[in-house]
């Protein structure tokens, strides 16, 4: 899922 | 991990730390809106559920626990020390958390990437940082002689957002698929927010003023 980049950030 | 993003997060980190370091050196939350903090809680919360179903680091794990934690005691000593909470400026502290709670709520659930609680929960923490800060800026408006920890933990939290919005840049740039706009439009509003008070930041900073907003 492209999308899921920024759950890594906070 | 770029160096913008660690920046950012060590801007906000620092800003909670002054936070707490007005809250502790001067036994006081004078200026500090518990309606903002309150609301920083919630974001946290719900973002943060990831917690128990996703590992991305330890830096991560380890930062969200203290956000988490510090977001916490804040609110605890506004409410509950016996000296803090008797400074809390409740009378001027009137914005209405509920104006912007539900919008954001009612956003979430239509626009999102992914029909699943988490993910909704997520996007509504991710509308409602960018908007938390309204009662803390009206409480500011309303304080006479705002104090330079309140004034740089404000400026802080501004700065934070805005060094996300170069890592978001620098991440487009470098990584393929990388597309948040619902993050990106969110955040550019959040930092847009500011930009009132960092004009009158830095034009009290210029003059050698104590900071106030008209």
């Amino acid at each position: 899922n492209v999308f899921k980049g920024t759950h890594d950030e906070l | 991990m770029n160096i913008f993003r660690l920046a950012a997060d060590m801007t906000h980190l620092i800003s909670i730390l002054v936070l707490l370091l007005k809250i502790h050196a001067t036994r006081s939350c004078r200026g500090i809106s518990l309606k903002t903090q309150d609301l920083y809680a919630l974001v946290f919360l719900f973002r943060y559920l990831d917690l128990f179903t996703r590992y991305i680091s330890l830096y991560n794990t380890v930062m969200k626990l203290v956000f988490l934690g510090t977001s916490f005691s804040i609110i605890y000593f506004m409410r509950f020390h016996r000296v803090v909470r008797n400074t809390y400026d409740k009378e001027q502290d009137t914005f209405r958390s509920i104006f912007i709670v539900v919008p954001c709520a009612v956003l979430a659930l239509l626009i999102n990437q992914e029909r699943s609680v988490l993910e909704i929960l997520w996007t509504f923490s991710i509308y409602l940082e960018a908007v938390a800060i309204l009662p803390q800026l009206v409480l500011l408006q309303r304080t006479q002689n705002i104090d330079n920890l309140t004034g740089n933990y404000v400026f802080l939290l501004g700065t934070y957002r805005g060094l996300y919005i170069l890592n978001w840049i620098y991440r487009y740039l470098t990584e393929p698929h990388y597309r948040q706009w619902i993050v990106w439009l969110s955040g550019v509003l959040q930092t847009g927010l500011y930009v009132d008070f960092f004009y009158y930041y830095f034009l009290a900073w210029r003059n050698n003023q104590k900071l106030s907003l008209p």
